[in-house]
């Protein structure tokens, strides 16, 4: 790793941050976070902390711009050089740049963000099919306001979830008009326009007036880019226009002919050889939170590494389970010093839990009788003590056990107390401790009235109470459709009751009665908006709801609101 | 036989990347990211050559240090990248 001459760094650990405007490509949701997710990379690893501005000067301004975009280093267009930081220190020093001529997703293509409809703000489903057609982007087929939309399932006529695209016609951002619509046609010094235009601003942007008369009301916002918009060129926002004649030749998809670099462009207009108008195709854009972590980096004091891994290295890859490398951590470590609080503990013998399940609402008495044997406590068992948890990217369930946190993975298990911030406890082998289960095991809960412990794997399930097990037995015994490969996640939901998730539904288990309350299956997305449609790990701690994808989580609260995102290797396994 | 096809290459409008050559390619890149700063030495400033800011840029890059405009060195430039220079000034 490099730090800047005189190892530039801020001299205070409480850092802020402003978002100066957004870029259409994303929702401004999904750049909030991309952008906390990219600052949480540093505090994670360093005594750190990022606050959010919403006015006034912050040590890090963030802002996206164009080629010329007011400080001395102008950006290039499309592709090449996608961004750059300050190092720390007043007025520009710290702040951050992303040029806006690049195609921002999170790294795989368009993210597209619904509104209205009735997915609750899910994200589009790519491909989907629609009246037996499918559809890889935002259409308006089927409508007659010519609003995008698309449907957040696979299948739009069997499951009728749809929302709608972001569009000019639906909302703005920015400006001045808080997000309203454009008006079309619109006077803008004395001439009509009935679509978005870059007139007027040298930034490149494009905006409408919000009423029909700029000049006299002044009202305007910023056009989000359609999911079908090109990119850069001399049309932005504008859709490929196909067939288009280029050179005299007919072209029905997007084409490379015409350039060196190899990039994907088409026409906006019948005719590129008429009007000339053309821009990029959309392709899988840039990850905004590798990006920005990187960004991020420099405006917290570090130069380029030349690791070819490191997140400081100058170049962009896009990885798919991110983790800061061992150099990024040790350079940033260097500035400001490790995460205070305690260190992570290694693997160390378990001890006995008789003590360990805090909550008085959850001991109250049972209909049935508690277990008369006590559990067996598990000892660590040298299955393979190079298996680091912190490592993983997922579990193969998480679920709380006797007050305890426990991550399932491979055979193996580990624990996290509630009550300390010591790091995870194992790995413990699953055969010791409950002999009769599989190696995966994919959901599980402790049912709080009986204690009995229930695992799910496939499409079979065990229930355990002490040592005592009953099954495999099939899920189809609890009412569960056969169709359903695996239970992925388990919610409590009061005594007696247990939310079971697969695939984008979920269902309510009447645990005393051994079945499947009626009214289900429902809709995860439609009853647990803004978490992800496909959580691989399900479960309640600490009277919140986690929903787990990857590293993630999203944690619910008992309004149903997300409250936070985080990673599960820090805030939940506690490395 | 198909005939190859003849590829003409055209001036798109609002392009900001201009078609370069190569060597202007690379000349570009070794003086925007910071390789061919001006050395000062006994009180005379000189340009760090071609061939020296080129094998900086490969060792910084991790590329075989060749000191030519080598296929991966090119490649290498034309990857998408952070702006900030890679040697300091």
């Amino acid at each position: 790793y490099q730090t800047f001459e005189g190892d530039l760094k801020w001299d205070h650990h409480d850092i802020t941050y402003r978002i100066l405007n957004y870029s259409p490509d994303m929702g401004s949701s999904l750049t909030d976070d991309a952008f906390a997710r990219a600052f949480k990379v540093w505090s994670d690893v360093t005594p750190l902390t990022f606050t959010r501005l919403f006015d006034g000067t912050a040590d890090i301004m963030i802002s996206f711009g164009k080629a010329n975009h007011g400080d001395p280093y102008p950006f290039d267009g499309k592709d090449g050089l996608l961004a750059h930081a300050y190092p720390p220190g007043e007025g520009i020093q710290g702040d951050a740049h992303f040029d806006d001529d690049e195609y921002w997703t999170l790294g795989k293509g368009p993210v597209v963000t619904t509104s209205y409809g009735n997915a609750n703000g899910a994200l589009c489903h790519f491909p989907f099919t629609f009246e037996g057609k499918s559809y890889t982007t935002c259409t308006t087929d089927g409508r007659e306001d010519n609003l995008p939309w698309c449907a957040t399932t696979a299948d739009y006529t069997r499951d009728k979830k749809y929302g709608f695209c972001p569009s000019e016609l639906l909302n703005t951002f920015g400006g001045n008009a808080d997000g309203a619509p454009c008006v079309f046609p619109f006077v803008f010094l004395g001439n009509k326009y009935d679509s978005c235009t870059t007139e007027g601003r040298n930034d490149g942007y494009r905006w409408c007036a919000t009423t029909d008369n700029y000049d006299r009301d002044t009202k305007y916002g910023f056009c989000p880019s359609r999911d079908t918009a090109v990119i850069g060129g001399n049309s932005e926002g504008e859709p490929c226009h196909f067939p288009f004649v280029f050179l005299g030749k007919t072209y029905d998809s997007c084409t490379s002919e015409g350039r060196g670099d190899g990039k994907l462009w088409c026409g906006t207009t019948a005719s590129y050889d008429d009007d000339q108008k053309w821009g990029f195709c959309p392709d899988s854009g840039y990850s905004l939170f590798l990006v920005a972590a990187h960004e991020f980096g420099h405006a917290l004091g570090l130069d380029h590494s030349n690791i070819r891994d490191a997140l400081m290295y100058p170049m962009y890859s896009y990885v798919e389970d991110f983790s800061l490398h061992r150099d990024d951590i040790e350079g940033i470590q260097y500035l400001y010093g490790s995460k205070t609080g305690p260190d992570p503990t290694p693997p160390q013998p378990d001890t006995p839990t008789t003590d360990s399940y805090p909550d008085p609402d959850e001991t109250e008495a049972t209909d049935e009788p508690e277990p008369t044997e006590p559990t067996t406590t598990a000892t660590p068992h040298p299955v393979d003590p190079t298996k680091d948890p912190c490592k993983f990217t997922k579990f193969d369930t998480i679920t709380v056990i006797e007050g305890e946190l426990h991550f399932f993975k491979d055979g193996n298990y580990w624990k996290t107390s509630s009550r300390s911030d010591a790091g995870p406890k194992g790995p413990f082998a699953v055969s010791e401790k409950w002999p009769a289960l599989p190696a995966v095991i994919d959901s599980a809960f402790e049912d709080l009235l009986t204690r009995k412990l229930y695992f799910f794997s496939g499409t079979r399930f065990w229930v355990y109470t002490g040592k005592s097990v009953l099954g495999p037995r099939s899920i189809e015994k609890l009412g569960l459709p056969s169709s359903i490969q695996k239970v992925e996640g388990a919610l409590q939901r009061g005594k007696g009751k247990v939310l079971l998730f697969s695939g984008e539904n979920f269902w309510r288990l009447d645990v005393k009665a051994q079945s499947i309350d009626k009214g289900y299956p429902r809709y995860t997305d439609v009853v647990f908006g803004g978490v992800p449609s496909d959580a691989h790990d399900v479960f309640q701690y600490k009277g919140h709801s986690y929903f787990c994808r990857d590293r993630f989580y999203w944690r619910m609260n008992s309004q149903r609101q997300v409250d936070r995102v985080g990673y599960v290797k820090y805030d939940l396994l506690k490395c | 036989w198909s005939l190859p096809l003849k590829s003409v290459f055209v001036t798109f409008p609002g392009d900001i990347i201009k078609n370069m050559t190569d060597m202007e390619v690379a000349e570009s890149y070794l003086d925007k990211y910071g390789y061919t700063k001006k050395e000062f030495r006994s009180g005379f400033q000189s340009m760090v050559s071609t061939s020296k800011a080129l094998k900086m840029m490969q060792r910084q890059m991790g590329l075989e240090e060749t000191g030519e405009l080598d296929k991966p060195t090119l490649d290498a430039m034309k990857r998408p990248r952070c702006g900030v220079p890679d040697v300091a000034n």
